[in-house]
């Protein structure tokens, strides 16, 4: 642990505690993106069926079951409490695009041919391209409420400091994972653009707008 | 690579 990977996961957490709470609050999950939260829910799932076969730290299982339960619970009011909210017409983004290539790609790149490594595998390929879907939906409606944009600001650092934390750990353990490298380049190359628009416009009190 | 070690990021 350092303080990188540690400002990470808080990143993370804040980012998924911050969605659940606006929409609990708002009663409305309109501008988020269901595809997204699905896709989310499918990463958290096959990465941490290994809380059933490796324990690493009480930190790290906790945290697990926390993004698990946050994860099904956003579905849970996305898709049933607050269902009527949901904007599907602007969410059509095509899922399949995205799920099948990273199944494709777990089977090629991994690093042991092992059922649990593979859904890892997975899970990494498709949390880099997860957010894709809560992006098109927000280039589509050419804007995104404050909090949303806090919420995409906070899930998008996460990666970003996790690549500190692995550039650190390269120097100071001799880490180095490859895979999980290269799809956390990627995941937070995807968020450059949102992130010049958080920075010019959401942080000097504007509301995210595209032109 | 660490790939008999478990996966201790989240």
């Amino acid at each position: 642990m350092n303080i990188f990977r540690l400002s990470g996961d808080l990143s993370h957490l804040l980012a998924i505690l911050l969605l659940l709470v606006k929409i609990w609050k708002t009663r409305s999950c309109a501008g988020i993106s269901g595809k997204s939260q699905i896709l989310f829910a499918i990463v958290y799932t096959t990465r941490y069926l290994d809380l059933f076969t490796s324990f690493v730290s009480v930190y790290n299982s906790f945290m697990k079951v926390v993004f698990l339960t946050a994860s099904y619970g956003t579905l849970y009011l996305m898709f049933f409490k607050f269902k009527p909210t949901y904007d599907h017409n602007h969410d059509s983004f095509r899922i399949l695009y995205l799920i099948i290539p990273s199944l494709v790609l777990s089977f090629i790149i991994v690093h042991v041919y092992t059922v649990m490594e593979i859904l890892w595998t997975y899970s990494i390929y498709l949390e880099a391209v997860a957010i894709m879907p809560q992006l098109f939906m927000v280039s589509r409606t050419g804007e995104a409420e404050t909090i949303t944009s806090h919420y995409l600001f906070a899930l998008g650092s996460y990666r970003a400091l996790y690549i500190l934390n692995w550039i650190y750990r390269y120097y100071t353990e001799d880490f180095l994972d490859m895979i999980v490298i290269i799809a956390g380049i990627v995941q937070t190359i995807l968020y450059c653009d949102f992130f010049y628009l958080y920075i010019t416009k959401v942080l000097k009190g504007k509301r995210l707008s595209l032109p | 690579s660490k790939s008999e070690e478990p996966h201790d990021e989240l």
